[in-house]
């Protein structure tokens, strides 16, 4: 199946995200 | 029944694997049998996306900033990050030593690098570790099959790229089984450059 993969940005730009508060 | 209650909220990214936070101390005098090992290991939370990462990461205590003799680590829900639990008993461990300073840097990087699947070596990557020492504090990075050399060379190869380590860094293998026959997570290493 297919993965999910992320870099390091994506990751750390959805650390300020309303929903990850 | 615990997976059941992690779920992705709309709107929420998920990860790949769902993975589990645990935290443990001892004291350093007393040899670590498995016995006191498990009772000194707790789990203190599961993620199943991005956002949920964050909420727990966001609320912990930075390693750089613990002291004594503890460890941090973050494993795929439902492997104990134990050299007997049956995913890790053929496995074995990337070691990378750590001058004071670094562990906070450090550890954040190879979190986000598993989270987001950097290592792309299938089902093989069970969690990481960072363990908090006296002098030094050490990264780890622990696999399911030790012998697999085609996986260990490319996790070794994913750490220098994303950990952004200088050429000359001294990488260690040690393997789960090595660990359980000297009692020991950091001696006796397989050194490669």
């Amino acid at each position: 199946g297919t993965r999910i993969i992320y870099d390091r940005k994506f990751l750390l730009d959805r650390r300020n995200s309303p929903l990850a508060q | 029944a615990r997976s059941k209650e992690v779920v992705a909220p709309p709107g929420e990214h998920p990860l790949q694997y769902r993975y589990t936070f645990w935290y443990s101390r001892r004291t350093p005098s007393r040899p670590a049998s498995t016995h006191n090992y498990e009772q000194n290991i707790r789990q203190f939370g599961t993620v199943a996306t991005v956002e949920q990462f964050w909420r727990v990461y966001s609320h912990l205590v930075r390693p750089g900033d613990l002291s004594g003799y503890s460890d941090f680590h973050l494993f795929k829900e439902g492997i104990k990050p134990m050299w007997e639990d049956d995913a890790n008993r053929n496995g074995g461990k990337w070691i990378i030593r750590l001058r004071k300073g670094l562990a906070s840097r450090f550890w954040e990087n190879i979190i986000l690098a598993m989270l987001g699947e950097q290592f792309m070596v299938g089902e093989e990557i069970c969690g990481v570790v960072v363990s908090i020492r006296f002098q030094e504090d050490i990264l780890s990075i622990w696999n399911k099959t030790a012998n697999d050399q085609i996986s260990t060379i490319r996790i070794r190869d994913t750490l220098r790229r994303v950990l952004n380590l200088p050429p000359n860094t001294i990488m260690e293998y040690k393997t789960h089984n090595d660990s359980l026959k000297d009692n020991s997570s950091f001696r006796n290493t397989k050194l490669t450059l």
